[in-house]
Formats: structure tokens, sequence, C-alpha cells
């Protein structure tokens, strides 16, 4: 456990709490994509399924994997449900199969081993890497974004490249490598740096995150 | 042999 990796997860455990506060202070779920959320929620649960027979290995991990696991689920059930009005399936769009199905495709090709927890933990790290899509889609067709929004969408960024330093430093001081997980983890963080350019020229200037 | 690949990351 390094520096980076504590600030990672806290800044992915802040992400969400920023999450459920803009629906609280707004009212409202607009801006956010449901299918976002929803492919989150595959992510947790197919990388997550461990915590059955390792609950005892880290009480650390183990309550995160939790946590996210339920507040992701809790979101949805409100973006559904008490704020269902402000969803937008006209501006929802994107195709979110063929990241599915990207993300089943390289879980199949290359596991570390060909077991069920294995491929599902490879889908998993494939399907978080693209799995904003639908989100920066959604904010590219709507050309502006509230800015709780933004930090919430800064701080869920934040984690996957804070992320970054911390396998370099695992690399270096303990020897410990996971391709997989570092190239999805660039590639994911690559995704967001438009956004990230953004948030620092704009949001973090007291100005309204605005598409150029 | 390689040594198993550890998933003790979130």
């Amino acid at each position: 456990m390094n520096l980076f990796r504590i600030l990672g997860d806290l800044s992915h455990l802040v992400s969400i709490f920023i999450l459920l506060q803009k629906m609280r202070s707004t009212r409202s779920c607009a801006g956010i994509s449901l299918r976002t959320q929803i492919l989150y929620l595959m992510v947790y649960c197919t990388r997550y399924l461990d915590i059955f027979w390792t609950f005892n290995a880290s009480l650390y991990n183990s309550s995160m994997k939790l946590v996210f696991i339920l507040s992701t689920a809790y979101t949805i059930y409100l973006m559904r449900t008490v704020y269902k009005t402000a969803l937008d399936p006209q501006i929802d769009t994107f195709a979110t199969y063929y990241l599915v199905g990207g993300a089943g495709l390289l879980a199949v090709l290359f596991p570390y081993k060909y077991t069920v927890y294995e491929v599902l933990w490879s889908f998993s790290i494939w399907l978080e890497s693209v799995a904003i899509l639908p989100q920066l889609f959604m904010l590219q067709r709507t050309g502006e974004a509230e800015t709780i929004t933004t930090h919430y969408l800064f701080a869920l960024g934040a984690y996957r490249a804070l992320y970054i330093p911390n396998w370099l430093y695992r690399w270096f001081l303990e020897g410990h490598f996971d391709p997989i997980a570092t190239v999805a983890g660039i590639i994911q963080t690559l995704l967001y740096s438009d956004f990230f350019y953004i948030y620092y020229t704009k949001v973090l200037k007291g100005k309204k995150f605005e598409l150029p | 042999k390689k040594e198993e690949q550890k998933h003790d990351e979130l």
C-alpha cells in the first residue's frame, strides 16, 4: 500500500459521494449517464466476486468493494425512481453493447488464466477503462455541465490516474507488475485527458464548464 | 514458473 493508491481509492470514494450529493442538492440526475452507472455496476460485480472468499484477507479492500457495489446500485436505484423525470434517453444514447462486447472479447483473449474468476476480472478491467464513454459522449452532446458534475468526473478520473504512479512504484519497489490493469488504466486516463484539460482551464478558474 | 497474478487492488 502506497500513498498514490490510497489517494486514488479515496478519490474514487469521494467521487461517489459527490455524485450522490449532486443528485440530492439539485434534486435531479440531469447530466448523469445512466448507461455509465450501469456499466460501473457491471464492473464492480464482475471484479469483486472474490469478496465472498477473501473477506478476511483485507478489511480495507473488502469494505471498499462493498461500498462501491452498494453505492453504485443505490445511485442507479435513485436515478430510476426518485429522479427519473430528469433521465433523458434521447441524449444518453452511446452504443454500450460495443463496449461490453469489446471488453468481453479482450477478456477471453487475454486473461491471466482461463478460470471464470480470471476472465471476469479481466473483463471488468477492460470494461472499466471505457465505462465513462457514455458519460463523456453525453457531455459532448449537451456541451456543458454543472460544476458539481465536473467535480464528480474529475474525482472519478483522478482515481485511475493516481493508480498509474502506484503501478510504477510497485513495479520498481516491489517487483509487482500487472500488465492488464496498467494498459487498461492508461487507456482509461487518456480518455479523460480532454475533460481534465477543460476542467483545469475553466472550472478551476471559476468558470462554467462549457465545451468550445 | 511465472508467479500467479495477485488481484490486491481495487
